[in-house]
């Protein structure tokens, strides 16, 4: 596992920053990232995916009422696919329209969806092989969240109680501000240097660090590491497989 | 809410200067006089809810005002929190209608 990884550096790779007003599709617009970031790390195509079709399409029709991040790889797998944003736009109204995917091109498609471990090396690992994973925390504390890395206990922010999805797309160490001898005004505890996760939010860019925000790694902060979720995008094969010689 | 003065952040006068700067900056307008009083109180005791917050971080996180200030804790978790996950995912068939590789 490299010390630090942030996709965000990547040309081309991670999109901008959503803002999912009064519509309740974190979930969808994190499984959408998720795919589309795979499919530009895996094609260098760079598509833009359709939300509203994981909205409308999803097995329990909710639209904008909230969801799971599974459901939209299985609206996917179902479906064959996404269709773009272009074809398919996101409209961020509250009942959800009827299911449209069969009438647009696919852009881009998975191959199958997994959990991973709840060990936070581990998925730290795959984050820097592979790329940007879902995430679903407990939300509780971003209220009032403006900057810096959230270290929360179990009892300021529940780890079990997770409901809000985001995309995971780096991770990094912020130095130590170990105070030499000068008392600032209040008085800071001197601090090793913080582990983090960087994760990108969908309330917009007005919002966070720019729409991210980082949390402390290592401890399942407001539940991390719970349900770590990502497709499996392959490269597209146009030949026929190899198969094992009799 | 009646604030604990020690939590009160800004004086009476500062904190709607402050308020005023929040609705200027997020464009947040009240249906009325009431409606407006009410927001500025959920404003107050949010502040003081950050500076708690601020407090207790064992990080180097910074918490105060957001885009989601005049809001409760019970509107916020109903306008941007999905359902809760489930304790554990239910279990699900996976199938993939294509067989021709390559194909979506």
């Amino acid at each position: 596992v490299p010390p630090t990884c942030d996709w965000r550096k990547v040309k081309n790779i991670i999109s901008s920053i959503k803002n999912q007003g009064n519509c309740k599709c974190c979930w969808a617009m994190a499984a959408a990232d998720n795919i589309q970031t795979l499919w530009r790390i895996k094609t260098q195509q760079l598509v833009d995916v359709s939300v509203q079709e994981l909205l409308d399409c999803d097995r329990c029709g909710n639209g904008c009422n909230g969801g799971f991040v599974w459901d939209a790889y299985i609206t996917v797998l179902n479906n064959s696919g996404l269709a773009s944003e272009e074809d398919y736009p996101f409209q961020g109204h509250q009942k959800p329209h009827r299911c449209l995917a069969d009438k647009y091109r696919k852009v881009a498609w998975i191959q199958d969806f997994t959990m991973l471990s709840s060990n936070e090396q581990v998925i730290a690992g795959y984050l820097a092989i592979h790329g940007p994973i879902t995430v679903t925390i407990n939300m509780k504390l971003l209220q009032y969240y403006q900057k810096g890395v959230i270290k929360a206990t179990p009892s300021t922010c529940d780890p079990r109680l997770v409901n809000h999805s985001v995309l995971l797309v780096g991770f990094g160490k912020e130095k130590g501000d170990m105070q030499t001898g000068t008392l600032l005004s209040h008085s800071r505890k001197p601090r090793r240097s913080t582990p983090y996760w960087i994760l990108k939010n969908s309330w917009g860019a007005e919002w966070g660090e720019k729409g991210y925000f980082r949390l402390y790694r290592g401890n399942n902060t407001c539940g991390i590491a719970k349900y770590p979720i990502t497709a499996r995008v392959d490269r597209p094969v146009k030949k026929a497989p190899v198969s094992c010689p009799p | 809410d009646s604030l604990p003065t020690k939590d009160a952040g800004p004086r009476p006068l500062e904190l709607k200067e402050v308020f005023k700067l929040f609705q200027i900056q997020f464009n947040r307008s009240y249906s009325n006089p009431a409606e407006y009083t009410r927001r500025l109180g959920i404003f107050a005791h949010n502040l003081a809810q950050a500076q708690r917050l601020q407090e207790e971080d064992l990080g180097t996180a910074e918490f105060g005002q957001t885009p989601f200030s005049d809001l409760t804790e019970e509107e916020f978790g109903q306008l941007y929190g999905h359902q809760r996950a489930p304790e554990r995912i239910p279990n699900m068939a996976k199938k993939v209608k294509s067989e021709r590789w390559g194909e979506s």
